[in-house]
């Protein structure tokens, strides 16, 4: 593989599909994002509306930090707020067609990037295993 | 940049050194590594013992597994067990002089490898987000 390799391909076969994609809603209260996150073990995942369209990321951090008081974790507020209220805005973004190498540069600070459609419909995620995992193959050969 | 610079990089250059690397002590009780995990914002953070000596890795997914009852989050437990209970034994390792295809290939699979020397001390990590961020200075050149 040269260097050419790279530049060309299409990151949409790194990508995971939004069918695979754990995921909620932001109208959803933070305690059904915490059991969603606990059952399926990842940090964060993404946020998306009805029309499947990105809101943003909530991640077990944001959670926990969302409801922590002066004295203690106040857990109680996990049923009483919304994932809206914690979620991080404007998460990284790219196109089906960008190209791979704007994906790496993206990965250096996020552990996953999002990934939509020329009309903003969610198309799933692009991990940083992926690209790690292709890297590997790409330079051992 | 050729594929040989890669093979020849010195993985300490991407380390990040133990002093910089939040950590907790396996005889902590899980309610001190929860509060470091949220002072941080760090999903995971190594276990050391008085000695610099790795013992595991404990997340805040590790944590909440750990407490969570049959009706609901057990937040009681925080204060009554020990992160010993509920860290993950083995985690990834390389060694100092340990190479960057190594590195790469053992990066697929955690967000951070922890390096120690030939004496068993704790170095630091090597985080992903370093071995992208000199991908992606490789790939350009
Ligand atoms: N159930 C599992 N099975 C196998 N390996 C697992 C795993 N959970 C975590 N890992 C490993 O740990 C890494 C960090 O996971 P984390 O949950 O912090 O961070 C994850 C998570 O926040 C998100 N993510 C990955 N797959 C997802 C999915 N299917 N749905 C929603 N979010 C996902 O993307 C981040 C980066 O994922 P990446 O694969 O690069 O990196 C993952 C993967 O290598
Ligand atoms: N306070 C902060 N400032 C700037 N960026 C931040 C940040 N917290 C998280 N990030 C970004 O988010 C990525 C995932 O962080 P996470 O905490 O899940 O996963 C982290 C964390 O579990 C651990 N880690 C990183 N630096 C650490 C440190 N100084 N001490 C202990 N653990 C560390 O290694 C994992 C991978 O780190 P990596 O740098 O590749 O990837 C980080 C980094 O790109």
């Amino acid at each position: 593989m040269t260097s050419e390799d790279v530049f060309k391909k299409n990151i949409m076969e790194l990508v995971i599909p939004a069918d695979k994609v754990a995921h909620v809603q932001s109208i959803n209260p933070l305690e059904h994002a915490l059991l969603v996150l606990m059952k399926t073990g990842y940090s964060a995942i993404p946020v998306l509306d009805r029309d499947s369209r990105l809101q943003g990321v909530i991640s077990k951090t944001l959670i926990l930090n969302n409801i922590v008081g002066i004295e203690r974790i106040e857990y109680e507020k996990l049923g009483e707020r919304i994932v809206e209220s914690a979620m991080k805005k404007n998460p990284p973004l790219l196109r089906v067609g960008d190209d791979l190498l704007s994906a790496i540069k993206l990965s250096i600070d996020h552990a996953f990037i999002c990934i939509e459609d020329d009309k903003g419909i969610f198309q799933g995620i692009l991990p940083r295993s992926s690209l790690l995992k292709f890297l590997n193959h790409y330079l051992r050969d």
